[in-house]
């Protein structure tokens, strides 16, 4: 898989696709979708459709992408190369979040949580299938959050087409199993291949699965936390297990709207009205307008 | 000059880090 | 150790370099407040300037590779030392007598205030706030508050100048003064600027002063 295009900029989102079989533009398909790397605290999570005519199904169950959670990486990887081969058989299109759009987007001033990034991010890669002209008639989707609300949503934004929303959908449609195997050898790739733009000195890729519990990622984390920047753009800020490193090694920030600030204490009333001794002057509006004061101490 | 308060005086690896963008 | 940014002019950089301690931070009294106010005073020119801090909350510095809280921006701007002297002055003019200048300009609380006696053309200064006598070659020195008025009016109407100049708004709204159309200054009268320019002045001369000074 070519993720050249991320490594070139890994802060932001990327999109990848196959080419699409003309026979996808002729003939009805069955598309699925679903992600991977939604619980590790380091690295992109990655979300896949994968797409192919409804008269192929039994080809694509042929090519044995049984529940992708069985398969090992090598399998995956071999798996998606035959994908790849057999080019008009399945087309698929991913896109690439990255830790610093998955922190940003849940520390922003507006939070945009996981969930809404998730429906959001399938939502835009089934409207990329249609844009490209596939005729898209049945969808299958990996429930995240609340499979009905998730159901409702699409369905109402895609009336033409019968969304199905299921949990485990990966082990139950091949379709949603062949997304699942692109979207883990992505972010499987995205990982292994990571373009580190800060330059780290003494760079140890060695942070293994990347989930919070794996013991290799927590001493990975605390080996790379720095007081002031807090972790290399490959950690996820927002994740728990990153927060909790950072409170306790890194310096403390505050922020213009920091909760701080409102929870600071309301003045009594009265402090309103009681005189704090001969007021200095204030200093002349020139200054005022301007933010300057004398400096009485350096 | 940063829109926030780092409640630090101390070594940071700026160079490492800190790349200014529009 | 704290680090300080500062805007300084350009030619103070080599009075850094040309000697030892060649900028030096002092404290000496805010003649408007009487507190004490931080200064800087260039040794090589005997040039004092005045600093102002721009402190905005939340704010912090990279500098080259260390990070500096608070976010302070010091200005360094040229003041006219007179009005420090006056300070003294008015304090010592008191008394009602003449006296030699090193026994005016002391004081116990901002001892680098005997700095401002290094500076060049003293005398000249002073006449424009002073009676002076020469007994046995030596001057005294007595606070006229004449004198002291009609050089605090050719500073207003300086500053009034340099307003027009740079485009203040002098206007009675206060607005911020980004926000505003050329137009605007046309319509601000010439009195509104006398009255901001003695509003500015009166941020470097005591309350009483700046009252006498509004009649006059």
């Amino acid at each position: 898989m070519d993720l050249s295009e991320l490594e070139k900029d890994n802060t932001g989102r990327s999109r990848l696709s196959s080419p699409v079989p003309a026979v996808c533009r002729e003939e009805p398909c069955v598309l699925g979708v679903d992600e991977a790397g939604r619980g590790p605290v380091l690295g992109p999570m990655v979300y896949a459709i994968c797409y192919c005519p409804e008269s192929r199904l039994a080809d694509l169950e042929a090519l044995k992408v049984a529940d992708s959670k069985t398969l090992s990486e090598s399998e995956r990887d071999r798996l998606f190369a035959k994908m790849e081969e057999d080019q008009d058989l399945v087309g698929w299109a991913l896109d690439v979040l990255s830790p610093n759009l998955i922190s940003t987007s849940m520390l922003g001033r507006v939070k945009y949580n996981l969930n809404s990034l998730s429906h959001d991010t399938a939502t835009g890669l089934i409207q990329y299938a249609l844009d490209q002209g596939v005729k898209v008639t049945q969808v299958f989707v990996d429930t995240v959050g609340l499979p009905e609300m998730y159901q409702k949503r699409l369905q109402q934004r895609f009336p033409e087409i019968t969304v199905t929303v299921k949990a485990k959908a990966d082990a139950l449609y091949p379709v949603v199993s062949a997304a699942s195997i692109c979207a883990k050898v992505a972010r499987d790739q995205a990982v292994k291949s990571w373009q580190f733009v800060e330059k780290l000195q003494d760079l140890d890729a060695d942070y293994g699965s990347g989930y919070p519990n794996d013991p290799k990622t927590k001493a990975w984390l605390r080996r790379h936390v720095e007081p002031v920047f807090g972790f290399p753009q490959l950690v996820r800020f927002s994740w728990r297990t990153a927060q909790a490193i950072l409170e306790k090694e890194a310096e403390g920030v505050t922020w213009e709207d920091s909760a701080t600030e409102e929870q600071e204490g309301h003045r009594r009333i009265t402090s309103y009205f009681q005189s704090e001794g001969p007021r200095a002057r204030a200093p002349h509006r020139y200054f005022q307008e301007r933010g300057l004061e004398s400096a009485t101490a350096l | 000059l940063l829109p926030c308060e780092v409640l630090a005086n101390r070594f940071a690896p700026v160079g490492r880090f800190f790349t200014p963008a529009i | 150790p704290r680090q300080h940014v500062f805007l300084i002019p350009e030619y103070l950089k080599d009075a850094s370099k040309k000697m030892k301690n060649g900028l030096m931070f002092i404290k000496l009294v805010n003649p408007c407040s009487g507190e004490g106010a931080i200064y800087l005073f260039n040794m090589c020119l005997k040039q004092l300037f005045e600093i102002k801090v721009f402190k905005e909350k939340h704010h912090s510095w990279f500098i080259n590779e260390s990070v500096q809280s608070g976010g302070l921006l010091h200005f360094a701007t040229p003041m006219d030392p007179l009005f420090l002297l006056l300070h003294y002055l008015i304090k010592a003019g008191k008394e009602g007598k003449y006296q030699p200048l090193d026994q005016v300009v002391m004081d116990e609380v901002f001892p680098n205030c005997i700095l401002l006696l290094k500076l060049p053309e003293l005398e000249k200064l002073l006449r424009h706030v002073t009676e002076e006598k020469e007994i046995d070659n030596k001057k005294y020195y007595k606070y006229s508050k004449e004198k002291t008025l009609k050089w605090l009016e050719k500073k207003v109407s300086q500053t009034v100048a340099a307003l027009k100049a740079n485009h203040v708004n002098v206007g009675v709204r206060v607005q911020s003064a980004a926000f505003f159309s050329s137009d605007q200054i046309s319509s601000d009268k010439e009195e509104d600027f006398i009255r901001y320019a003695h509003g500015l002045i009166s941020d470097y001369i005591p309350k009483e002063l700046s009252d006498d000074l509004s009649k006059y």
